[in-house]
């Protein structure tokens, strides 16, 4: 059940990025949070990086989920 | 609309991108 809430949670804080619904978030998405966040555009860019994993320029629900998880304390695996 | 509503989500985002930063500190090259 934990798991399914930290889904559902962090699937809502992914549209929050992804505003036009295009399944994944690209940097340009992340700085247009700016606007949002209290956080500068390089900050942002380092957010982005670092949930990153595969530095493809694309940031997954999966990656974005896996990042959140550990936010809350949710260990991964490895 | 639902701007509103989301504004929580949105503190909760920021806690977590802050989070992020603090745990990896800004690219070094």
């Amino acid at each position: 059940e934990m798991q399914d809430m930290l889904t559902q949670k962090a699937t809502e804080l992914f549209m929050l990025c992804d505003k036009e619904e295009k399944g994944f978030i690209t940097k340009r998405d992340m700085q247009r949070l700016g606007g949002e966040l209290p956080l500068t555009p390089d900050q942002l860019e380092a957010v982005f990086d670092s949930l990153d994993d595969d530095g493809n320029g694309y940031l997954t629900l999966e990656e974005f989920t896996e990042g959140f998880g550990g936010f809350l304390g949710f260990g991964s695996e490895d | 609309d639902s701007k509103a509503a989301a504004s929580g989500s949105e503190g909760v985002l920021a806690n977590f991108f802050n989070s992020l930063l603090s745990k990896k500190p800004a690219t070094s090259p």
